[in-house]
C-alpha cells in the first residue's frame, strides 16, 4: 500500500458515499445513469470473485464488501425505491456496444488464458468505459447537479491516483501491469473533458451546463 | 508474474 493508492481508494469511497447521500437526501436519482451503475456492479462482481477464496488484508476485504454492497444498493435505489425519479429516456446509452467488444478483448488480450484471469481482465476493461453512459446522459440532459459533479470528480480522481500508484510501484517495487495501466489511462482520459468543466465551473460555484 | 501481484489492488 502507498499514499497514492490509499488516496485513490478513499476518493473512490468518497464518490460512492456522495452518490448515496445525493440519492438519500434528495430522495431522487435524477441525472444518475442506472446503466453505469449496472456496469460498475458487473465490474465489482467480476473483479471480486476471489473475495472468499483469497484473503489479502482486512482493509482489502472490507473495501470489496463495501463496494459490492453499495453498488447493488444504488441499483436498488435507482430501479426500485426511487424509480419514479429515474430518467430512463436520457439514460439511453447502448451498453451492449461496450460489453461485447470489452468481452472479446478480454479473451484476446490478457496475462493468462484462464477463466479467473479473463474475468478479471474483463472487469478491468469494462471499468475503463463504465462511466460512458453517465457522461452520455449528462451530455443529453445538458447539465449535471453540482452534487453529481462532485461524485464524478471523485470517481475520476480515483483512477488518476491509481496511475500515480502504478508509477510509484514501478520504481519502488518494479511492479508493472500493462493491462491495468492502459485501461486506467483510457478511463482517466474519458474524464478529462469533465475535469476541465469541473475545475473551470464547479470550483467557481457555477453549475455544469454543456451546450446541449 | 505481474498477474499475481496486481490482485492485491481493489
Amino acid at each position: 500500500m502507498n499514499i497514492f493508492r490509499l488516496c485513490g481508494d478513499m476518493s473512490h469511497l468518497a464518490a460512492i458515499i456522495i452518490l448515496l447521500l445525493k440519492m438519500w437526501k434528495t430522495r431522487s436519482v435524477a441525472g444518475i445513469s442506472g446503466k453505469s451503475q449496472i456496469l460498475f456492479a458487473t465490474v465489482f462482481t467480476a473483479r471480486y470473485l476471489d473475495l472468499f477464496t483469497s484473503f489479502i488484508s482486512i482493509y482489502n476485504t472490507c473495501m470489496k464488501v463495501f463496494f459490492i454492497g453499495t453498488v447493488y444498493f444504488t441499483i436498488y435505489l435507482i430501479y426500485m425505491k426511487f424509480k419514479a425519479t429515474y430518467d430512463s429516456n436520457h439514460d439511453s446509452f447502448r451498453v451492449e456496444f461496450l460489453i461485447v467488444p470489452v468481452g472479446g478483448l478480454a479473451f484476446l488480450v490478457n496475462h493468462e488464458f484462464a477463466p479467473l484471469e479473463i474475468i478479471w481482465t474483463f472487469s478491468i476493461y469494462l471499468e475503463s468505459v463504465a462511466i460512458l453512459p453517465q457522461l452520455f446522459m449528462i451530455s443529453k440532459t445538458g447539465e449535471a447537479e453540482t452534487i453529481t459533479s462532485h461524485y464524478l470528480f471523485a470517481l475520476g480522481s480515483y483512477r488518476a491516483l491509481y496511475l500515480c500508484n502504478w508509477i510509484y510501484r514501478y520504481y519502488a517495487e518494479g511492479f508493472f501491469d500493462l493491462i491495468a495501466v492502459v485501461a486506467g489511462v483510457v478511463q482517466t482520459i474519458l474524464y478529462c473533458d469533465f475535469f476541465y468543466l469541473y475545475i473551470t465551473k464547479v470550483m467557481k460555484g457555477k453549475k455544469i451546463s454543456l451546450p446541449a | 508474474d505481474p498477474a499475481e501481484l496486481v490482485k492485491d489492488e481493489l
